[in-house]
């Protein structure tokens, strides 16, 4: 719904890595951001779901691109000693956020973005949120253009790109 | 690190349903969440990644209890109509989250609170966050360890459970 969305922002020069075939035991989450903590490799944002009938998951994370090689090197380690699955990248990628108060009805302000990001034939790579915020990640070259579209979508003024000199 | 964790809060009554083998094409996260918000269905947290190679998606989403039989049975009709891959399903978990400022040193952060869940052999189903929570899906049994749990790591007062009666 409109009135749930108060802003849209953009967050530029990002990469995602994804720990695939994780398996699904107390104690690997922690021991992976542990290793990123001592890295002091900043993460923008955490995505993990199960798969394999829970037998795994896959856990994302979303980091700068200037961290990605070493995070991606971490990872490769990471995967080999803890018997995990492919390790899987997605580099120069962007990230569009809608901001809300009560955006509890997920669902409808979630088709909403989804549908304006589908309409100017943007792929979502990944899709984090919390119970203010909807991010999707897109492809970098996709990102000034997925922002006007959010923004548009729910009826906002001028777009903000975080990464635009001010 | 303990000062920029302010919070920690537990759901309860919730479900999480994935769509897998979503094929990654632009318009698909559109098509299953029009539906869902056509059906009136309250989504809490929308988590995606991509995987096999980024040719396919596991597209989850967490609803509530009361609405997981409905969420499940249009899960498999859009799965079957779209040719995705298994629905799998995660019933009776709640999610503990962690509330903070400046959490995007995220990896610390994070680190922090599944080492708390860790030492406490509890299994993390699902991750999902934005600049300032994180959340974490684990099995209902484990919810109110889980949120005392990440209280204590993060040094924080009386743990707030959302659903105990005030
Ligand atoms: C996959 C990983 O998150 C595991 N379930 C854990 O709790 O650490
Ligand atoms: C998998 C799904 O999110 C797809 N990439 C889309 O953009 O709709």
């Amino acid at each position: 719904e409109a009135v749930a969305v108060r802003g849209v922002s953009l967050r530029e020069d990002l990469a995602v890595v994804r720990l695939t075939g994780v398996p699904n035991v107390p104690g690997l989450a922690a021991t992976v951001f542990a290793a990123l903590a001592e890295k002091n490799i900043i993460v923008d944002d955490i995505i993990q779901n199960l798969y394999q009938n829970a037998e795994s998951a896959i856990l994302g994370f979303v980091v700068s691109s200037e961290d990605a090689a070493i995070a991606r090197e971490l990872a490769d380690r990471l995967a080999r000693d803890h018997e995990m699955g492919a390790v899987e990248f997605s580099e120069k990628v962007s990230k569009v956020s809608a901001v809300g108060v009560g955006m509890r009805s997920h669902s409808g302000v979630a088709a909403t973005m989804f549908q304006a990001l589908a309409r100017e034939d943007i792929n979502i790579l990944a899709i984090s949120t919390s119970e203010i915020v909807i991010g999707c990640v897109v492809p970098r070259q996709d990102g000034p253009r997925a922002l006007a579209a959010v923004h548009a979508a729910f009826g906002l003024g001028d777009a903000v790109n975080e990464n635009a000199a001010s």
